[in-house]
């Protein structure tokens, strides 16, 4: 008995700490809204905008310990962008049967849009092109091994 | 760790470097 009440008093710590989150992101820019819906589930409204001068990441939130990044964009060179989303897919666990459930719920797309260079990409089906804009979606579920990764070259300063 | 469950998102990059990304969806803590 002694026992249950601990883990109820754990599982009770842990739910506190999620709304808690909750509200820090609440408070980080982009977060148009962040709700806490038990069971270690948030639903998350977020969408930023800016000029890539300096590399992005998200999501992170040091308070609330939360730095594993999604979606990573790193500046290659001087006019080039490579665009990785880690948590869209599986690499690591190629060959290897790893049976941990981390992205058992994975359900999702990730969908690129440049009207860049578009120099690579890992995404089976290809680009679609529709006036001067090419469109990449990879689909994200359990079985996804490739996380999403491309390359998009800018307009050269002048 | 946290993990992303039931979600939609998309990220635009113009060649001017200007982008837009979200996500829309389930963020899990696993």
């Amino acid at each position: 008995a002694a026992e249950a009440e601990d883990d109820a008093e754990e599982a009770a710590k842990k739910e506190a700490k999620f709304k808690a989150i909750a509200e820090a992101l609440t408070k980080e820019a982009g977060y148009r809204s962040v709700t806490y819906k038990g069971d270690g589930v948030f639903v998350v409204d977020y969408q930023i905008s800016g000029k890539l001068t300096h590399g992005f990441l998200w999501p992170y939130n040091l308070d609330a310990e939360v730095i594993f990044p999604f979606v990573v964009l790193e500046l290659r060179g001087a006019d080039a962008v490579r665009v990785k989303a880690p948590a869209f897919g599986d690499n690591d666990s190629l060959g290897k049967g790893k049976s941990d459930t981390t992205n058992a719920k994975l359900d999702g797309t990730f969908t690129l849009v440049t009207d860049g260079e578009l120099v690579s990409q890992n995404n089976e089906d290809g680009a679609k092109t529709e006036g001067n804009r090419r469109t990449v979606t990879w689909k994200a579920s359990p079985l996804s091994k490739d996380a999403p990764m491309a390359v998009v070259k800018f307009t050269p300063k002048p | 760790a946290f993990s992303p469950g039931k979600f939609a998102s998309t990220l635009t990059i113009l060649a001017d470097r200007s982008f837009t990304f979200s996500y829309q969806g389930e963020v899990i803590a696993v």
